[in-house]
């Protein structure tokens, strides 16, 4: 599917 | 997390402590006009109170926490700092970029253009778009005055190689891990873009001793 924004970086 | 990623965050840093270190040195000469943008300082402090509204809801890691809280804090003590404190020096009449547009602006596309229409979503991309542009108010201040203290220059300098560090690792991460974010890759690289002609004046003069002044 569509990549998963992780929302890891600052 | 990769060395780019770091070195980025680090250098966000040091940006964060060049700017309080020339604040303090600003406050020794009296009346001195800081020539340090109000507007983009209160513009970064609203881009991280939107951005880490998943503070408390979404742990990653210490490390990642721990920014958050950092950039949040140093922001606000920042913006409170310029607002109260050393109110005397900051001239209003050189802060003249049109913060309110870029913040409509922002706001609107962030509405239109996100990946998910929730509240927290919304105000994530309207804070990354902000972002983009916060910086906008302090070079348009650099403009008008056509010249920049050493210690200025340096604190773009930190914030411009932060910005820049980032895109290599979006390209590194890609390729490692296939992560993909749209948003923040098409802000982020207009951000970075910004930062081109104070890069090239910061390269050709500054560097080799020579006041910073546009041409």
């Amino acid at each position: 599917g569509t990549a998963e924004v992780k929302k890891d970086e600052l | 997390m990769n060395l780019f990623r770091l070195v980025a965050d680090l250098m966000h840093l040091v940006s964060i402590f060049i700017l309080l270190l020339k604040m303090q040195k600003t406050r020794s000469v009296a009346g001195r006009c800081s020539r340090i943008s109000f507007k983009t300082q209160a513009l970064y402090a609203t881009v991280f109170l939107t951005r880490y509204t998943d503070l408390f809801a979404n742990f990653q890691s210490l490390y990642n926490t721990t920014m958050k809280v950092f950039f949040i804090a140093s922001s606000l003590y920042i913006v409170f700092l310029m607002k109260f404190k050393f109110k005397a020096t900051n001239d209003p009449r050189l802060d003249t970029f049109k913060a309110q547009y870029v913040v409509g602006g922002a706001a609107a596309l962030a509405l239109i253009v996100n990946y998910a229409f929730t509240v927290q979503e919304v105000l994530w991309t309207f804070s990354i778009y902000l972002e983009a542009v916060a910086i906008l108010p302090q070079l348009f201040m650099l403009t008008k005055t056509g010249e920049a203290e050493v210690i200025t220059t340096h604190y773009l300098f930190a914030l411009g190689t932060y910005r820049g560090l980032y895109l290599v690792n979006w390209i590194y991460r890609y390729w490692t891990e296939y992560y993909v974010d749209w948003i923040v890759w098409i802000a982020g690289a207009v951000q970075t873009g910004l930062y081109c002609d104070f890069f090239y004046i910061y390269f050709t003069k500054v560097l080799k001793g020579a006041k910073f002044e546009l041409p």
